[in-house]
């Protein structure tokens, strides 16, 4: 099964 | 005041059709330096990040930073009454509550002026740090777009993978699979239809070829695409916007969960 990451996995939101 | 002034409005119309597909709201930054804008989708899994440079407009003004929240199907609509020859202008007061698109024609025969409202945005940010990528591809746009095209009738992902021998995209399906290799190109007279591979480490990674189907909106802006990918990090596709500026869309991968 693959699944879809989203941005916030990866960069600091402010 | 805010005013900028771009003789091509064919440039800010191949803006809107890259960004169109992605984004409902979005929040353009303007100061002195030019205008930029970074939003995500609504499912926070693809970014947009445009940046117009201040030299880059025939005209440019902005005596104090704006933020303007806009809707980008009305905006969408409001470019399209302008023909590509027209020049266009934006305009906004200090503390706006709408901008001001001028469109006149070449003669300056016909002046159409449309206002907009601006709309209140909650701003996220991301942070994004300066990335050394494992391999950087450079590739004829157009290429790209048809990769992703053909590609996404086999599956909804698409696999990219780089190595020292070019690059290779591959989807699988109920159908069957799909594999296109690109090898490097020699040195080549014409640039717009060279593929260069930049490669510290080989890399393979997996994306939704919904959101790839989206960014290739941008083909009509740069004859060539750029392509920036790290194992295990969002995928960097860049479009430069002539001599004013770029468009970058950033896409999370899929994982194997």
């Amino acid at each position: 099964e693959v699944a879809q990451l989203r941005l916030s996995s990866y960069y600091i939101m402010s | 005041m805010f005013e900028a002034r771009l003789v091509q409005s064919v440039i800010l119309k191949k803006v809107l059709e890259a960004i169109k597909d992605l984004l409902t709201e979005a929040t353009f930054e303007c100061s002195d330096c030019g205008i930029q804008l970074q939003a995500m989708d609504n499912a926070h899994v693809s970014l947009v990040s445009l940046n117009l440079r201040s030299d880059g407009f025939d005209k440019y003004r902005c005596d104090r930073n704006l933020s303007m929240g806009m809707s980008v199907p009305c905006m969408s609509k409001i470019l399209r009454c302008a023909s590509s020859e027209d020049t266009v202008t934006l305009r906004a007061w200090d503390n706006p509550d709408t901008i001001v698109f001028v469109f006149e024609s070449p003669n300056r025969d016909k002046i159409s002026e449309y206002e907009m409202k601006l709309i209140n945005l909650d701003q996220e940010h991301l942070g994004i740090p300066e990335t050394l990528y494992s391999c950087v591809v450079k590739m004829p746009s157009q290429e790209f777009a048809r990769i992703c095209r053909d590609l996404s009738q086999f599956g909804d992902a698409m696999t990219i993978a780089c190595s020292k021998e070019g690059i290779k995209f591959s989807a699988a399906g109920d159908y069957g699979t799909a594999n296109v290799k690109l090898a490097q190109t020699a040195e080549t007279e014409n640039q717009e239809e060279a593929v260069v591979v930049e490669m510290k480490e080989p890399v393979k990674l997996t994306f939704s070829c919904r959101y790839l189907n989206s960014f290739v909106k941008a083909t009509p802006l740069c004859a060539q695409v750029q392509l920036s990918m790290s194992a295990e990090v969002p995928l960097v596709c860049e479009y430069q916007i002539g001599e004013i500026g770029h468009i970058r869309y950033y896409l999370a991968p899929k994982i194997d969960d």
